[in-house]
């Protein structure tokens, strides 16, 4: 038996060397608690579907990772959130993008690939499909964190730094293709 | 970006991925996460496979797919497809990030080519293991 569960939670704007060790032991823990319950479904036999489901589930309930609660802003101030699910049995797949509402995003991918015709759904429309099939909605401020918004404002201000130094020439270039790691996602 | 990959006992592949997407990003972007082949794939003959990184690059290569395809058609190991694409394909254009991946036999990669990557595993005799690269 050689089953076996492997996650990754990037966490987009922290990067390691930024890292305190208050911050290294919270999201190992976090990792560890999404392995665990992915675990749990494996070993009693269940199904791979089930395991990543649990522990996509559990990175999303988090703050500290990008998706779900914790999730980066747009330009306007929005959480939009992306997610998606694939079975390798079947091949069959559900995707949902740009939802606001649904607090856990691969449930309604999941949703989407085992109880609708469709691959992907985005928007009003995916949030609709996810609520009638009685996945939870929640309010948008539930996604709020404080960090994200802070991440949001300060790549707002690069933004004006990149269009003052637009104005320059050379320098400005330079500016732009030496801060690729400036991507935040 | 968040992920994960399986495979359970009955020999069955499964691969998920979900994000927030980019800081301040705008006009509706949506990244690979939610594109099936680019950002997530599945299939029991080969492997199932979960990205995170520059969104964009991962589709302009469809990222999951290819793997998958290297492996289904090319007879390329698990690790060699991952590798080529993670490392040399997707840099080629430009673009960064890495995936997870596990094949039909339960061998599994994560590579990646930049920083703030966060990796974990657990195996059937339940040992974790858990990094922050």
């Amino acid at each position: 038996n050689k089953y076996v569960l492997v996650i990754h939670g990037g966490a987009g704007t922290i990067l390691k060397s930024k890292m305190t060790p208050e911050k290294e032991k919270a999201y190992k823990e976090a990792l560890t608690l999404a392995l665990k319950n992915g675990y749990a479904i494996l070993q009693k036999g269940g199904s791979s579907l089930d395991a990543v489901t649990a522990a996509v589930t559990v990175m999303e309930d988090s703050p500290l990772f990008n998706a779900g609660k914790g999730a980066v802003f747009t330009n306007e101030g929005r959480n939009e959130l992306d997610a998606a699910i694939m079975s390798g049995k079947d091949q069959a797949a559900g995707a949902v993008a740009g939802v606001t509402t649904i607090r856990n995003p691969i449930l309604a991918a999941r949703a989407v690939m085992e109880k609708s015709n469709h691959v992907m759904m985005v928007g009003a429309g995916a949030e609709k499909f996810a609520a009638s099939q009685g996945i939870k909605i929640v309010d948008p401020s539930y996604f709020y964190t404080e960090e994200r918004w802070r991440g949001l404002q300060n790549a707002k201000k690069e933004d004006s730094l990149k269009m003052e130094l637009d104005h320059g020439s050379k320098k400005s270039k330079a500016y732009l293709f030496t801060n690729k790691d400036n991507k935040f996602g | 970006t968040v992920g994960a990959v399986a495979l359970d006992q009955h020999g069955n592949l499964a691969a998920a991925t979900s994000t927030g997407g980019m800081t301040n990003k705008k006009y509706g972007r949506v990244g690979d996460a939610p594109i099936i082949g680019a950002g997530t794939y599945a299939n029991n003959e080969t492997c199932a496979v979960s990205c995170t990184g520059w969104g964009e690059y991962f589709i302009r290569v469809v990222v999951a797919k290819t793997i998958s395809d290297m492996m289904e058609f090319g007879n390329r190991s698990l690790s060699d497809a991952a590798n080529e694409v993670m490392m040399k394909r997707v840099p080629a254009l430009g673009g960064d990030g890495g995936l997870i991946a596990v094949d039909k036999n339960g061998n599994y990669t994560m590579p990646f080519n930049t920083e703030g990557m966060y990796r974990g595993v657990v195996k059937a005799d339940g040992s974790i293991v858990v990094e922050i690269y």
